[in-house]
């Protein structure tokens, strides 16, 4: 798509003739990390039985997928690219729902995808949990690796339990960890590192690919203590979420500089205020 | 102790449940309630702090109350809606200089100069279609200004905006921004 390449001093970026975004270069390193499919999925809250504990619904503590197979959000999706000095941005418009500014700044050195999801429908009586997912041709050996409630970085291994036999019974969320600032894969030369500006939860499902849960709207309680269900709809027709994720493409070796500056940067952000003014310039200088 | 609120608050929203979202519907609506009220009683405090930080040397000229644009995260700042002029004043906390890429959300296109005078590059982009539409936003602006900030490690620097005049304002229509769909 030669209309929609976004590129600045560092770092490339590709996107398909169907508004996919199909890979990011990094220029001064000379890698490149293909995307086999990258966008919002969904999987279906399972409703349960909660009178008796085995037969658990997906709640407020209990991530539950029915199926393992998450469902993209859309099968279609419209791009918008706004190529600017500053700026270079993607505008990908999923449904009436979700969608993702992947973004490029002068100089940047990372690539900023601000997504958007709510509100979730539910007019079929489903519950959702909304995934971004990331899948890449990293050869990624069934390691990840996710920050642990604010303590350090930690290997996760799929379907593995470093202390104990595993026995697999949920093959999505019996591999999801918390994801409290970032989470990789890596493979010899390349690691592909996303931060994350809020707390979410997500892993590694299959090699290669990174998927992060950002919204969830569920019509049952899993009866671990809340006693309702997940679904906001005090305002109507639930919540609407906005946050962002930045990624980054390094080698492993110098990926650490990267993402622990960034994300500093992002706890510690500059705070903005602004003031009215009735001075003109040369009065208020 | 007009901080104490916000501190509070944050106490409060340390509990498991506020962390992990497993709390009741309405006590999410209280934690809502408590960390809005703390951080606008915090306000006072940033306005205390930058009352002695900007006026100039043996002047005490009045300064502007400053306020945060909470929902600036879609493009929404009520306050700064269709005004002649107003200051972005950018707080960095860390010790690290830092460049900054920022957008703020406007009707129309405005100069934007940075503390010594200087016009910065700054561009007028179309808000998203989504955006627009997110439920409950009310603000009608369908644009944004982007432009790149440089803080001092640990200080500020303020931005003052004028509206563009009319005619300049149609040169937006031919500027370099190129749009495809």
């Amino acid at each position: 798509n030669e209309e929609c390449v976004l590129q600045n001093q560092n770092l490339r970026v590709d996107f398909d003739d169907q508004g996919n975004l199909h890979q990011i270069v990094n220029i001064n390193q000379k890698i490149d990390v293909s995307f086999v499919s990258q966008g919002f999925y969904w999987y279906q809250g399972f409703p349960g039985n909660n009178s008796q504990s085995e037969f658990q619904a997906s709640g407020a503590y209990i991530f539950r997928p029915l199926t393992p197979n998450a469902l993209p959000v859309s099968q279609t999706r419209s791009i918008t690219c706004i190529k600017a000095q500053n700026v270079q941005t993607a505008i990908i418009v999923f449904n009436d729902w979700a969608s993702q500014e992947i973004s490029l700044y002068d100089e940047g050195e990372f690539v900023e995808v601000e997504w958007t999801v709510g509100p979730i429908p539910i007019n079929d009586n489903i519950g959702k949990e909304i995934i971004i997912r990331y899948d890449t041709n990293i050869q990624s050996q069934s390691k990840y690796y996710t920050d642990a409630n604010g303590r350090e970085v930690l290997e996760r291994k799929r379907d593995y339990r470093p202390t104990w036999n595993y026995t697999v019974v949920e093959t999505v969320s019996g591999n999801y960890y918390p994801i409290n600032s970032r989470i990789w894969i890596k493979e010899d030369n390349r690691q592909f590192t996303v931060l994350t500006d809020r707390s979410e939860g997500g892993g590694s499902i299959q090699d290669g690919s990174i998927e992060i849960m950002v919204h969830r709207r569920l019509l049952h309680d899993d009866r671990l203590g809340v006693g309702e269900p997940l679904n906001e709809t005090a305002y109507g027709e639930g919540l609407v979420v906005r946050g962002r994720h930045f990624l980054i493409v390094e080698p492993p070796a110098s990926s650490a500089r990267y993402h622990r500056v960034g994300s500093q940067r992002l706890f510690m952000h500059p705070i903005a205020t602004f003031a009215l003014t009735q001075q003109d310039y040369n009065s208020y200088s | 102790n007009s901080i104490f609120y916000l501190s509070e608050a944050m106490g409060v929203a340390q509990h498991h449940d506020a962390v992990s979202g497993t709390e009741k519907q309405e006590v999410a609506f209280d934690y809502a309630q408590r960390l809005a009220v703390g951080i606008d009683a915090a306000e006072n405090v940033i306005n205390q702090a930058f009352s002695k930080l900007l006026p100039k040397d043996g002047q005490s000229p009045p300064v502007s109350n400053q306020f945060l644009c909470q929902l600036s995260n879609i493009s929404q700042c009520l306050e700064i809606d269709g005004q002649d002029r107003f200051t972005l004043t950018l707080w960095n906390p860390t010790i690290h200089p830092v460049v900054q890429h920022v957008r703020v959300p406007v009707r129309t296109d405005y100069t934007v100069r940075d503390p010594t005078g200087q016009i910065v590059l700054s561009e007028l982009v179309p808000i998203s279609y989504a955006t627009q539409n997110i439920p409950g936003r009310t603000s009608v602006t369908q644009k944004q200004i982007i432009f790149k900030a440089s803080l001092p490690a640990l200080g500020f620097n303020s931005y003052y905006f004028e509206k563009k005049p009319e005619e300049e304002e149609e040169k937006y229509k031919q500027s370099k921004v190129k749009i495809t769909h």
